[in-house]
């Protein structure tokens, strides 16, 4: 038996310590420790490193604490674009997404792309078309939208128009 | 931004990441999260990589393929390609960088020039190590 090992990311940024408290804390480990284990299982059973990395990372796109798929951030127009790829180190095959609405784990997508479509990297409509195609399941636009993000979006919005409202007479 | 590399017991390697953006983006700005090379690669002979922070600069860097490129060019192990990757053109290209990478024997890293970086990671059947700061 080979040696296995996973390793997960959930975003790295430089913050003041305040502003995660104890319990979004343990929420985030949490998280981490469910995606962990979603990708740690497949290779300890001796299924395959890409099964692995797509187990884990729909884990946290599934999860609102993380910036991808559900909870994503919001753009200024008040809606929610994924992004993401996968690559098989194997085979040097890959597949992409970006600008990607209402699919529900876009790193499926990127899955499919990889394995079902002659090109390696679709994005916006196409993707979206490419989704529904493949049979992917897609969630309604509120879905995506979470609380915190729709906060931080707000701020967003008041600090443009501050900063517009200077510009005005 | 999410992301997660591994190695199976056949001794194939993996990357997938996935991203959200960053707050306040434009409609159809695209990050790092789907580029090959930027934010994301793997390769058998070298290693897998996965990135986040500043998407822009990530893309600019092409991090996750100078991960590749030091590992295999300059014969760094993969800790020191990661911390070289991660410190690469700061002066020129400023903000939050954070790198996963695994190499085919295993080793691996993750390393930040942030505070917080969500991580997590399990070596056969050893303990599960979590952490954010």
């Amino acid at each position: 038996m080979g040696k296995y090992v996973i390793i997960i990311h959930g975003g790295a940024v430089q913050t003041d310590p305040s502003t995660i408290p104890p319990e979004k804390e343990a929420k985030l480990k949490a998280g981490l420790a469910q995606a962990l284990h979603a990708g740690w299982e497949i290779l300890h059973k001796g299924g395959s490193a890409l099964d692995a990395v797509e187990a884990a990372v729909r884990a946290m796109e599934d999860n609102e604490d993380f910036n991808a798929g559900r909870g994503g951030m919001f753009t200024l127009n008040g809606e929610v674009e994924t992004e993401a790829s996968i690559m098989d180190g194997a085979t040097l095959q890959g597949g992409a997404v970006s600008c990607v609405k209402l699919v529900k784990n876009p790193i499926s997508l990127a899955r499919a792309v990889m394995e079902k479509c002659k090109h390696t990297f679709l994005t916006a409509e196409g993707a979206q078309e490419f989704a529904l195609a493949q049979g992917l399941p897609l969630e309604a636009p509120h879905y995506f939208k979470t609380e915190p993000q729709r906060q931080e979006w707000m701020e967003i919005l008041q600090e443009q128009a501050v900063e517009h409202a200077d510009r005005h007479d | 931004t999410v992301g997660a590399v591994a190695l199976d017991q056949e001794g194939n390697l993996a990357v997938a990441t996935s991203t959200g953006g960053i707050e306040g983006k434009l409609k159809g700005r695209v990050g790092d999260s789907c580029i090959y090379g930027g934010g994301t690669y793997a390769n058998n002979e070298v290693c897998a990589a996965s990135c986040t922070g500043d998407g822009e600069i990530i893309m600019l860097g092409a991090l996750a393929h100078e991960v590749y490129a030091l590992c295999k060019y300059k014969d760094l192990p993969i800790a020191e390609a990661v911390r070289e990757a991660i410190s690469m053109y700061a002066d020129k290209l400023e903000g939050d960088r954070g790198i996963i990478a695994l190499d085919p024997q295993g080793n691996f890293a993750l390393e930040s020039n942030t505070n917080v970086m969500r991580r997590a990671y399990r070596i056969n059947d050893e303990e599960p190590f979590v952490d954010i700061w």
